[in-house]
């Protein structure tokens, strides 16, 4: 509870307009942005605990979140050979997700849902106004994009998303088995 | 007939190569032109002395004469296709730059753009717009805009329900009002609308237009209390911002439910957790 409590009375801070449209002052607006991580992070632990609990794969010593993803930056999804990514659906109806996940180019993935059917992936080339953000640290040339399908209610779904060997590559790579129902 | 860049005849979009702001929108087969561009309003400077002397900045929006286009389209777009996702990748000018894509099986177009740093050198504020429009779209100078993501109200520009309005001499921030998640047109037959992915200014300042702000940076105080520029800088330079906008388009009837529940998938995301493998393990035994 106090883990959560945190984020609240954040949330709580952020309702004011200038947090909400960034007209504050800068050492507001950099005040308010400390304020945040620091409560998304300690919310982090939390739902880490939670979902390790529930969720296979997860261990609670090995969970991460990437918040730099809209910047294209992942550390995980940059340098392991295998992970496991978890979403979790806040809504309280099912929800289909395409997930984009920066890659070092030329590598191969594959990903393999619950069910232990492998989806069906796409490699797609960052933009290059998107190499040259200031302040972007991260060797991601590409994305990993695929489609999660039916996230629960109030749910999650585990992927296990494989680097494939150095000799692959994305070109020779055929086009990612497909999973049953994509054929249908 | 005929290829389409990004997605199908069904809902899909094809760039126009010779003038990459113009575009042929396809909607259940239809072919509607669709012109998207991004545009910026110079800052008024002032010295807030008296009212027609007022600066933009933080807590005003005042544009010095009509948005000035941005993109020098020097480079050709580039088109990404495969079986998850098709995009096309668009570069306007060094700080501007865009992604239009559509997932498979999906009902909307996403135009994820990317502003900044916006340059400072001539020292004049830039207000960035991107602006959608559908020539010949007759929506009677009303659209409509949501409130805190609930029900939609209704605007008409240049009037006020309340009150009678005289000449609007500001007539471009005085028709600009707060989009939370949406802005719409309607023809009575379709329903044309742009869902933001964050709070962004916006209007529609002509018939079949939709123009939403993006990003500003300005280098004067409006005087309103906050006393410093609205000019946020990250690592040395002005601040680069990212975002999507999502289109969607079709029959009125149907339109209302794409927008609610993909207002909700946008606004509401799921939360991503990785958990690193530091052997690699088969599925079975992972299960």
């Amino acid at each position: 509870e106090p883990k959560i409590t945190v984020l609240r009375e954040t949330m709580g801070v952020m309702q004011h307009h200038d947090a909400i449209t960034g007209t504050e002052k800068q050492h507001v607006a950099n005040d308010y942005a400390r304020l945040l991580n620091e409560a998304i992070e300690e919310c982090k632990e939390a739902s880490c605990s939670i979902l390790s609990g529930l969720a296979t794969g997860i261990e609670t010593t090995g969970c991460k979140t990437c918040h730099l993803l809209n910047i294209s930056q992942c550390e995980v999804s940059e340098h392991s050979e295998q992970f496991v990514l978890t979403l979790y659906n806040p809504l309280s109806r099912p929800v289909t997700e395409f997930v984009r996940l920066p890659i070092a180019a030329e590598t191969a993935y594959t990903v393999v849902d619950p069910s232990g059917q492998s989806l069906t992936v796409q490699f797609v080339p960052l933009p290059n106004a998107v190499l040259r953000i200031p302040g972007r640290k991260s060797s991601a040339t590409a994305e990993l994009v695929f489609q999660a399908k039916d996230l629960p209610p109030l749910g999650y779904k585990s992927y296990l998303i494989t680097k494939q060997s150095s000799s692959y590559d994305i070109k020779s790579l055929p086009r990612a088995k497909r999973s049953a129902e994509s054929e249908t | 007939g005929g290829p389409v860049d990004v997605g199908d005849r069904r809902l899909g979009i094809t760039i126009d190569e010779s003038d990459p702001k113009r575009f042929v929108l396809y909607v259940d087969n239809e072919e509607i032109p669709l012109i998207q561009e991004f545009l910026y309003y110079k800052s008024m400077v002032g010295d807030n002395s008296v009212d027609y002397k007022r600066a933009s900045g933080a807590y005003i929006f005042r544009p010095d004469g009509e948005p000035l286009p941005l993109c020098d389209n020097q480079i050709k777009p580039r088109r990404v296709s495969g079986p998850v996702v098709q995009e096309i990748h668009r570069e306007c000018n060094e700080w501007v730059s865009q992604v239009i894509r559509k997932y498979n099986g999906d009902d909307n177009i996403e135009f994820e753009w990317l502003v900044g740093p916006i340059p400072n050198d001539d020292k004049i504020g830039k207000e960035v717009i991107s602006r959608f429009r559908i020539p010949f779209y007759k929506n009677n100078q009303t659209f409509y805009t949501d409130s805190n993501g609930r029900e939609m109200l209704k605007r008409i520009l240049n009037y006020r329900p309340s009150f009678s309005l005289k000449e609007n001499v500001e007539n471009v921030s005085g028709n600009y009002y707060p989009i939370t998640s949406r802005i719409s047109l309607t023809d009575q037959q379709t329903r044309f609308s742009i869902l933001n992915d964050r709070s962004q200014g916006g209007s529609s300042l002509q018939d079949g237009e939709i123009e939403l702000m993006v990003h500003r940076r300005i280098f004067y105080d409006d005087a309103f209390g906050v006393n410093e520029a609205l000019n946020e800088t990250a690592f040395g330079v002005g601040l680069v911002a990212r975002g999507s906008h999502y289109l969607t388009l079709g029959s009125v009837d149907k339109q209302f439910v794409v927008e609610r529940l993909l207002s909700q998938r946008k606004l509401i995301q799921p939360q991503y957790f990785f958990a690193e493998k530091q052997s690699v393990v088969s599925y079975e035994e992972l299960k």
